[in-house]
């Protein structure tokens, strides 16, 4: 553990709590892109399934839990409690184009051939796409409500600060995963739009809306 | 690299 990686999670747990407040404090998902939810829930149960087979720390098995009960939260407030305020009609990325050449791919370039490493490996590919419908939602309807751009800078930096603790762990225990850190750049790069955005405009306390 | 047995991250 160092500073990069606490931080990283630590704004990886602010998007996801900050996220299902919003939802339940205004009643409302409008502006959410349910398939991007869909496919974080699939991120963390294909990621998360060694809860179950390996321990590492308290720490650890208490985030897994913390975020996979808030994606399955998530995902009945959008589907099934506020299910009338679900904007579909603008979710329109058609996930398919996701989930399968991640999953093809998780079979062509992993580091071992077994179930628990190809999940493992399907979930870090899954990762670095699964916020595209929400960014292709933020780009069809023009806008983002602050809270939701909150949302998506915590969800981007954490990536980021994750790249930072690779670039530490590489130096000082060697520890080196390309596929995670290839993926992980790739997930940061697609933020790097909304990053320019979220400074140029809500930090200056505009409302997030494109050009 | 060292091989990643027990991925501890999350």
């Amino acid at each position: 553990m160092n500073i990069f990686r606490l931080c990283g999670d630590l704004s990886h747990l602010l998007a996801i709590l900050l996220l299902l407040v919003k939802i339940w404090k205004t009643r409302s998902c409008a502006g959410i892109s349910g398939k991007s939810q869909i496919l974080f829930a699939i991120v963390y149960t294909t990621r998360y399934l060694d809860l179950f087979t390996s321990f590492v720390s308290i720490y650890n098995s208490v985030m897994k839990i913390v975020f996979l009960s808030a994606s399955y939260g998530t995902l009945y407030l959008m589907f099934y409690k506020f299910k009338p305020t679900y904007d579909h009609n603008h979710d329109s990325f058609r996930i398919l184009y996701l989930i399968v050449p991640a999953l093809v791919l998780s079979f062509v370039i992993v580091h071992a051939y077994t179930l628990m490493e190809v999940l493992w490996t399907y979930s870090i590919y899954l990762e670095a796409v699964a916020i595209m419908p929400q960014l292709f939602m933020v780009s069809r309807t023009g806008e983002a409500e602050t809270i939701t751009s909150h949302y998506l800078f915590a969800l981007g930096s954490y990536r980021a600060l994750y790249i930072l603790n690779w670039i530490y762990r590489y130096y000082t225990e060697d520890f080196l995963d390309l596929i995670v850190i290839i993926a992980g750049i790739v997930q940061t790069i697609l933020y790097c739009d909304f990053f320019y955005l979220y400074i140029t405009k809500v930090l200056k306390g505009k409302r997030l809306s494109l050009p | 690299g060292k091989p990643k047995e027990g991925k501890d991250e999350l």
